[in-house]
């Protein structure tokens, strides 16, 4: 009763039905069982200790980051070639999670904006996936979407890091994904967009999918990063929609599906469409 | 047909600014408006390219009116070609290309009007079909960035997000009909029910 499971293959994704979030990703075909949490959050930007944050630079205000929701409504559909759970996180951050027929990997697809920012406060959004891994503070991201470099928090195996801003400075720029691993399994995520990533916690992965900013963080553009879009003279703040992709694997075996599902989502199918009755296509 | 708007725009953004997003808004917009620019031209040479792939008639291809349309705004579902009703004898027509050197099996994802619709392969087999209702925020986010972008307010919004699987071939494509299914609730078909909202 507690638990809403989707997935008609061999991955399966459950959720609690008391909180219609994300608690485990199950592979039946490889065994690899990882309990993950999954859920937005936003970090308010610094605006007024001397350096903001801004177009250039991350610095969020040193709280921690809000939680967008504790619990969210679900709609569950399922079907032969696809189920989706759809949450409602708040009025303007909403997700859909996919598990396609013959898929091992599960589709996070986000749509979040217009960000408020009627107190003034400027919001970086994240979403953030929680597994029970002791990963020993390391993390894995890519480089300029080639091979993933291993990343220690708060660490640099070439000097001495002093790390002032332990969220900020430990931010890296994903362009592929990210993964992190214990002993036993891998838990990867895939990116279709550049963003930013990080993993602030052992066990946590972190990406930072939209920002909208009420202060410049002077250092040469001069202007707020806030994009906003106008229809008429209603101007909305900029809403984006997009997609992210989870895998579970066990130790070592991720790197193949990185690679491969990295380059389908950078290379999706070309689609296009026309009317044509089939004899006459058929013909040609 | 060439894509050389297409390379004035990736030459302008070499810029650092164009590449981080540090640029002022107008900037940025002019950044947006050039590559919109190049991605409009490099469809046009890409539907032009598929035309002459599929129409094997003599024509020179060079002068094919393009056969084909793309969605650029496909993920907020707003794609004028499949959300046109689809009259008897004619096929809505959906060519997948994949770019890439290996075989694929991707789930597509369309919007259309009704859910009484068959999915036919290019060698004329039923192919499984799922039609999921359009949600609201989908048609929310349609209204407002179709206006936006294009300046024009679609009268309705489609119904039902059309899935069924495509297998395109390393570099090849792939054709798929979508016509009228003959008789109600053809077992090909699937309008996904939804269970309880939680």
């Amino acid at each position: 009763k507690e638990t809403v499971e989707i997935g008609s293959g061999n991955l399966k994704a459950s959720f609690s039905s008391k909180t219609g979030q994300l608690k485990r990703l199950y592979n039946s075909k490889t065994g690899v069982d990882v309990p993950v949490q999954q859920s937005y959050l936003w970090y308010r930007s610094s605006s007024n200790f001397g350096q903001n944050s801004g177009a250039y630079i991350f610095r969020p205000d040193g709280s921690s980051p809000v939680i967008v929701a504790r619990s969210v409504p679900i709609k569950v559909i399922r079907g032969p070639l696809v189920d989706e759970i759809h949450q409602l996180f708040n009025s303007w951050i909403s997700q859909v999670i996919r598990i396609y027929k013959d898929k091992e990997h599960v589709e996070l697809e986000f749509t979040i904006g217009s960000i408020p920012i009627e107190d003034s406060v400027g919001k970086e959004v994240i979403t953030k996936m929680t597994a029970n891994m002791a990963t020993d503070k390391v993390f894995y991201t890519d480089s300029n979407g080639r091979d993933f470099l291993k990343r220690v928090r708060d660490h640099r195996a070439d000097w001495d890091l002093n790390v002032t801003q332990h969220v900020a400075g430990n931010y890296y720029p994903v362009n592929l994904g990210m993964y992190i691993t214990d002993n036993k399994s891998e838990l990867s995520v895939l990116v279709d967009r550049a963003t930013g990533g990080a993993s602030i916690k052992d066990g946590e992965i972190e990406l930072m999918l939209h920002r909208r900013l009420v202060a410049d963080d002077g250092r040469g553009v001069g202007e707020d990063l806030e994009e906003t879009v106008c229809v008429g003279s209603t101007c909305d703040g900029l809403t984006v929609r997009g997609n992210y992709y989870m895998g579970i694997h066990k130790n070592g075996d991720g790197s193949r599906w990185r690679r491969t599902t990295g380059q389908e989502i950078y290379s999706p199918l070309v689609l296009a469409f026309g009317h044509e009755n089939q004899k006459e296509w058929k013909a040609s | 047909f060439n894509t050389f708007s297409l390379g004035d725009a990736l030459g302008v953004m070499q810029h650092h600014d164009a590449v981080t997003g540090t640029a002022k808004q107008h900037t940025t917009d002019d950044y947006a408006k050039r590559l919109a620019i190049g991605a409009s031209e490099s469809e046009a040479v890409v539907n032009s390219a598929l035309s002459c792939l599929v129409n094997s008639k003599s024509s020179p291809c060079s002068t094919t009116s393009s056969l084909f349309n793309q969605c650029q705004l496909l993920n907020i579902s707003y794609c004028p070609p499949t959300e046109e009703d689809i009259t008897e004898g004619k096929n809505l027509v959906v060519v997948a290309y994949n770019p890439l050197g290996w075989n694929r099996t991707d789930v597509i994802k369309i919007p259309v009007n009704n859910a009484n619709l068959i999915v036919k392969d290019s060698m004329g087999n039923l192919v499984e079909a799922q039609f999921i209702e359009l949600d609201n925020i989908t048609r929310k986010l349609r209204k407002f960035y179709v206006e936006a972008y294009l300046g024009i307010s679609p009268k309705s919004a489609p119904k039902y997000w059309l899935y069924f699987q495509a297998s395109v071939s390393p570099l090849g494509w792939n054709t798929y009909f979508i016509s009228k299914a003959s008789q109600k609730g053809s077992s090909a078909s699937y309008v996904a029910k939804m269970d309880i909202p939680l």
